[in-house]
């Protein structure tokens, strides 16, 4: 049987993350740290 | 973002591809229906349309802003985004909207603290000129769900964002639902006047009492009050907070007879789906066997005056406080929600008061755990809280648990237990998705920004030590006891332990006569294993296309026994070519038209020179041979 401590998993492990946490963390360099541009955009901004 | 040519359609075809995790699906298609209910935008699996959100998971969470005619348009929801106000978030910039601090007016509301920013990451705190962006005339909204948190890339622990009015710094970066501002600017960039699921609300505030009407075929009428001296003291909309206004309706079950009725009828609503969430606020100040039964008056061509069903009768209705109901109808004509009041045996010193009523075209919550005299639990060591059992519509229990007890924040967990059906059920539990949302009680539907999170069953889901996750709760279970005593065995639960801030719970309705209500939906969602299946580039119809590949998405048709590419197109672009592999668009038609122009033009051009050398040419000749001969020499005048 799972000990005490295993009774509940945590989907987030404790931390509340926010969109562009969640991207930050995976190395994304998003425009606005969410947002993807085409081509043009890019080039734009 | 201003240009009409980056709206969408009113409805919008949307794939959701295989890749995305299951309760993100789950998730994905909530977030459609809290568009569908306070907004005109709906969602349409997508039959060939020339341009669709295709949502997948990508790395992260991302999407475009604003529809890019390119046909397939992605939208990441990846690991971790499977949250119903984050998929929010991503399809209001798929709709056409920056974040809020990108607003050409930002700095009146907030500083940016440019040096707390993480290098190479200040671009992301630009704004927008008002040439590029339109706030539509809607005030900076700092509880906008497409706000940055006062952390938001942040090199240390300090903000990023301070706003100037300090009571919001933890308000910005909300990430529960659509504000009110963010609707008010959603519904008014694309002209709503109307949502598909709203149907309607009442407060009673109105002396109109939103058309509701007394029904001539019973022994008493409700009454419009602000207070009943047995209860209740005041309104459930405003709690009494309100001078002059706080009403609600009231049976006065005290005054009639024994089994006397009373019958308040709502306005004819029509519906558009065929299912029906009814909501409302009952108190009960009578007797225990008094009885609030909810009839439907159902118009038909065989029925001009309607038809009375009966659809739930609500009995043992606490005494002494609000409670939250819901009735689920499944109506498909026009029809009339109806209100019976009936008195009970036994004596009366009240009767039965309703308020802040809600129809929407939606799914009701399965279940609905009230807790009462909550502020008591917040950051109490006995705020460890276990939901009584429940079972799902497959029969699986369960028990959702809360833990108020942490200093910051709230977690909430699922678990299955032990249940009556158990030997019949398979095991692990697959693919249902269980929903908690915890319900912020504002008496409009559309205004609620109810906090929400789903967390679905995954089969093969395992801990360190091998074991299902989701097996059996009596295999894998701890011993627990329900409060009278008996014992069960309460599986692995599964959740967050941040799901809600204790200053946000705090905030809005969430908490209201100090009773919370957690809304739980548990779903078998294996449908969505493979949803819609996207013409795949090189979709096979018969072997005759199985080595035949299809560019540019072009997809392999087999027609007369032969096979042929049928090539993608948009707008004003299309590929062509025996595979596809030619791109056209109209921007080409006018080059060619212009160059062809210009080509017949100067092959004019040319022939005019010429002709008009060859021409001065021979005129030259011929007058140079006239004087030859007019000069004999010297020819001899007269």
């Amino acid at each position: 049987l799972p000990t005490p401590e295993n009774f509940v998993r945590d989907v987030d492990g404790g931390i509340n993350q926010d969109i562009f946490d969640i991207n930050e963390d995976l190395g994304l360099d998003l425009f606005e740290g969410d947002i993807r541009l085409d081509g043009a955009e890019q080039r734009n901004s | 973002i201003i240009g009409e040519e980056y709206r969408w359609p009113h409805t919008i075809p949307y794939v959701l591809d295989d890749s995305l995790e299951m309760n993100a699906k789950g998730v994905i298609l909530d977030a459609f229906e809290r568009y569908r209910l306070k907004t005109c935008i709906d969602f349409k699996p997508w039959a060939g349309e020339a341009n669709y959100i295709s949502v997948f998971k990508g790395s992260g969470c991302w999407s475009s802003v604003g529809n890019r005619h390119v046909g397939k348009q992605d939208l990441s929801i990846g690991t971790n985004c499977d949250r119903i106000a984050t998929v929010q978030h991503e399809f209001l910039h798929a709709l056409g909207f920056w974040h809020e601090q990108s607003r050409s007016d930002r700095d009146d509301y907030v500083n940016i603290m440019w040096e707390r920013i993480q290098s190479g990451r200040e671009h992301n705190f630009n704004t927008y000129n008002d040439q590029q962006s339109d706030s539509l005339n809607v005030p900076y909204d700092y509880t906008s769900v497409m706000h940055y948190s006062k952390t938001a890339f942040q090199n240390g622990t300090e903000p990023t964002i301070v706003t100037r009015i300090p009571d919001f710094m933890d308000v910005i970066g909300q990430r529960m639902d659509f504000s009110d501002y963010d609707l008010l600017k959603l519904n008014r960039l694309y002209n709503c006047s109307s949502s598909l699921s709203f149907m309607d609300l009442c407060n009673f505030e109105l002396e109109n009492v939103c058309g509701m009407v007394q029904s001539s075929g019973d022994s008493a009428d409700w009454q419009r009050v602000s207070q009943v001296p047995g209860g209740p003291e005041n309104d459930h909309s405003n709690m009494g907070q309100c001078k002059g206004s706080g009403f609600f309706m009231h049976f006065d079950s005290s005054s009639v007879n024994v089994g006397a009725t009373a019958l308040l009828e709502s306005r004819i609503l029509y519906p558009k789906r065929g299912f029906q969430c009814l909501q409302f606020y009952l108190y009960n100040s009578g007797n225990d066997n008094d009885q609030l039964n909810i009839y439907i008056r159902e118009y038909s061509a065989g029925s001009v005056n309607g038809t009375l069903t009966l659809v739930e009768e609500i009995k043992e209705i606490p005494i002494g406080s609000w409670q939250l109901y819901h009735v689920t109808l499944t109506v498909t004509n026009k029809f009339r929600v109806v209100f019976g009041g009936i008195r009970g045996s036994g004596a009366s010193l009240g009767g039965l008061s309703i308020d802040d009523i809600n129809l929407s075209e939606t799914r009701c919550p399965h279940h609905i755990w009230h807790i009462k005299n909550f502020t008591q639990f917040i950051g109490s060591p006995n705020g460890k809280l276990y939901s009584p059992p429940f079972y799902s519509s497959k029969g699986y229990a369960f028990q959702i648990y809360l833990n108020l007890n942490h200093s910051t924040d709230v977690g909430i967990y699922f678990h299955l237990i032990s249940g009556a059906n158990d030997d019949q059920l398979q095991w692990p539990c697959p693919w249902q998705q269980a929903t908690m949302t915890l319900l912020d009680q504002n008496p409009d539907i559309r205004q609620r920004m109810s906090n929400q999170r789903s967390i679905t069953t995954d089969p093969f889901m395992t801990i360190d030590n091998g074991i299902y996750v989701w097996d059996r709760p009596s295999k894998v279970g701890g011993v627990a006891f329900f409060t009278n005593g008996t014992q069960f065995r309460r599986g692995i639960g599964l959740g967050t332990s941040v799901f809600i801030t204790h200053e946000r719970l705090q905030s809005r309705d969430f908490i209201k006569g100090n009773d919370v209500y957690i809304l739980l939906t548990v779903e078998d969602i294996s449908h969505l294993n493979s949803t819609q299946t996207e013409l795949t580039p090189g979709s096979t119809t018969k072997d005759l296309c199985a080595n035949i590949i299809c560019e540019n998405d072009g997809i392999c048709t087999v027609h007369n026994d032969k096979t042929e590419c049928r090539c993608p197109s948009g707008e004003d672009w299309w590929y062509m070519g025996e595979r596809c592999e030619k791109r056209g668009s109209t921007r080409d038609t006018v080059v060619i038209a212009a160059s062809s122009t210009a080509a017949v033009f100067a092959l004019m051009l040319m022939v005019t020179l010429v002709s008009v050398y060859c021409t001065k040419k021979k005129y030259h000749k011929k007058t140079s041979s006239k004087t030859a001969d007019e000069n004999p020499g010297n020819q001899h005048a007269f």
